[in-house]
């Protein structure tokens, strides 16, 4: 965009190559260029140089939530549901939660309800020493819905702030498993009719237009609360988000930046489109 | 759907027409539109699209077919010619044990496909070994034991040490004595941009010479694909691109931006979660599958 000097088609092309290879997708890229359009007709915008900090504002103005901010309710315990496709970052995400919560002074409880995947249990274990939190956790195999209810049911006798429920990766295109996650939501709500207070489908920077797909299934089967991306340390920049906002009215609330027990930020929108044009 | 979308195009190109610039732009608009949805990567999309206009430019509409069919066509062979060939399946190596080495990024689903392919290697009658070079994520060990004792095959470790080069050459030695033909590292997902990771993956390649490197990339990955594939080759020279998690709905384009970025072949498919879900790449398949 630098290099132009003047709003051309060329500098209009550039725009198009920043937002497709950032993820946006081609629809979205198209409703974003055209808004741009009419600004710079409409704010007489003359200079190129002026288009980055247009897209900026575009693309906040998208991706901003009053519902974005990342808390607990009143709720006691508060019940937290981490849920999303193999491998996207969920057990790390709630290792580096569960930190988090306990620094605040919270008492926090996690339910390894991943009972399928190979060491999935023992992962979240470490995870929970590492967080200096307890965990509740069954035989592999056993009913990942019989954890979750037995998560809840210690959190609430132990005066728990706080339960992180893991479950296990799976693909949207599962409806069995869709089903799984509907039974574990069901059997959180025979002992707190609000719970889970917050559902979080864990997103992989790296993944592209198939993540539209993923929340709007996710969405559908379990009415999801917020969105965590994962792996922004890496070069993919995740704007398939915009998409998804626009579609689907979820706010991002928290990213993944590394695979350390401190590598967890709050979502800033502003941070997000700045970061479009690195 | 790609078909519907270019009959449409060219239904008042009747008859014995030929393919011209003029009606061609708007079917080239269709196609790169359908492959940007399928996570085509930019570029890789633009010159797939000029190279479809060279071959379709001045082509003759057979009488059998729509001229919509036609440029279907001629995107579909094009795709196949640069997602390569059928898969030749890995080579044993002149002298055992012929050693495999994973690499890719965190969650991509490294450690899984080495337990698919021990177990795949095991049904052809040879005698695996794999090798648990993740030494950081937690529990990544437990989890290659865990796949290794379902499949009955021996998974080596050293326990408490964070020396991987150590451990793969350890590991090598110990499948040698055991007469184990065929080794899989399993090494820790990765950044492409950790030059600390990079280094470590390339002093393990230095040290122990593996026969192929498989580069494990998730099916679902969109525009960076070619981002990871393109340092991830820069660093190691792999061999092969495995591509994971196509059992769902994502359209695989990054099949055709890594093959189009690495010129590697595309040699298993994961297809699920148990150790029994790989597949051969099948290049026609994989073809329709981004043509949607
Ligand atoms: N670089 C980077 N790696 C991450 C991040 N979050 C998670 N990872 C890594 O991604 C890999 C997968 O993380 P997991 O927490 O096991 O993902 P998961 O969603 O629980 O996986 P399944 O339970 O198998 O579906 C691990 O190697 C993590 O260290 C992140 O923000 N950045
Ligand atoms: N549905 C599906 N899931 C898969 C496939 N391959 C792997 N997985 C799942 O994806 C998740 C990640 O797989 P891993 O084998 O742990 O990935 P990895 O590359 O070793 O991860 P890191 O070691 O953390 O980098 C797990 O939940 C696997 O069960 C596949 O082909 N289909
Ligand atoms: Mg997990
Ligand atoms: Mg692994």
């Amino acid at each position: 965009i630098r290099r132009h000097v003047k709003i051309d088609d060329d500098m209009i092309d550039e725009l198009e190559e920043i937002l497709i290879q950032a993820d946006f997708g081609v629809g979205t890229s198209l409703k974003i260029i055209e808004n741009i359009k009419k600004r710079i007709k409409e704010e007489k915008i003359k200079e190129s140089n002026q288009v980055p900090s247009l897209l900026k504002s575009e693309v906040t103005k998208i991706l901003m939530s009053e519902e974005a901010r990342f808390g607990l309710s009143d709720a006691k315990p508060h019940v937290i549901m981490m849920i999303g496709v193999n491998g996207t970052g969920k057990t790390t995400t709630i290792g580096k939660m569960a930190l988090r919560f306990r620094k605040e002074g919270k008492k926090v409880l996690l339910g390894a309800s991943d009972t399928f995947r190979a060491a999935a249990i023992e992962q979240l274990e470490v995870w929970a020493d590492r967080a200096k939190v307890d965990v509740v956790r069954h035989a592999s195999g056993s009913d990942p819905a019989s954890v979750a209810f037995d998560s809840l049911k210690a959190a609430k006798s132990r005066g728990t702030d706080v339960v992180i429920i893991d479950t296990a990766g799976r693909l949207h295109t599962n409806i069995n498993l869709m089903q799984e996650l509907k039974k574990i939501r069901k059997v959180l709500k025979k002992i707190m009719p609000d719970a889970p207070h917050e559902t979080l489908l864990s997103l992989d920077a790296t993944t592209g237009q198939n993540a539209l797909q993923q929340a709007r299934i996710f969405k559908q089967h379990l009415d999801i609360t917020g969105l965590v991306v994962t792996k922004l340390d890496g070069t993919a920049k995740g704007g398939i988000i915009v998409a998804i906002k626009e579609e689907l009215n979820v706010p991002v609330k928290l990213i993944g930046v590394g695979e350390k027990i401190d590598d967890l930020r709050d979502f800033s929108a502003k941070e997000f489109a700045g970061a479009l044009f690195e | 759907e790609l078909t519907e979308k270019l009959n449409s195009i060219f239904k008042h190109l009747k008859g014995r027409g030929k393919l011209n610039k003029k009606n061609i732009e708007e079917a080239l608009k269709a196609i790169r539109r359908a492959l940007l949805e399928a996570d085509v990567n930019y570029r890789v999309t633009k010159k797939f699209v000029n190279q479809v206009k060279e071959r379709a430019v001045g082509q003759e509409v057979l009488k059998s077919i729509t001229p919509g069919q036609m440029v279907v066509k001629i995107v579909h062979d094009e795709l196949i010619s640069l997602l390569g060939q059928e898969t030749k399946d890995i080579k044993m190596a002149s002298q055992p044990p012929t050693i495999i080495m994973m690499v890719g990024l965190q969650g991509s689903g490294k450690t899984t496909m080495a337990g698919k392919l021990a177990r795949y290697f095991k049904s052809k009658g040879k005698l695996p070994f794999m090798i648990a070079g993740d030494v950081y994520r937690p529990a990544a060990i437990d989890q290659l034991q865990i796949l290794g004792k379902s499949i009955d095959v021996p998974v080596f470790t050293i326990s408490g040490s964070k020396n991987v080069v150590k451990i793969c050459q350890k590991g090598i030695a110990d499948a040698r004595r055991q007469g184990r033909n065929i080794v899989f590292i399993d090494t820790a997902g990765r950044l492409h941009i950790d030059e600390k990771m990079m280094d470590e993956v390339s002093r393990v390649k230095k040290a122990v010479n593996p026969h192929e490197i498989l580069f494990v990339a998730d099916g679902m990955t969109g525009q960076d694909a070619v981002n990871t594939a393109r340092e991830f080759n820069r660093h190691l020279e792999f061999d092969g691109v495995c591509l994971t998690k196509l059992d769902g709905d994502a359209r695989g384009g990054a099949a055709l931006s890594i093959a189009q970025v690495t010129k590697k072949p595309i040699k298993y498919i994961g297809v699920g979660e148990r150790l029994d879900a790989i597949e051969l790449f099948h290049p026609d398949r994989m073809a329709s599958r981004i043509l949607g």
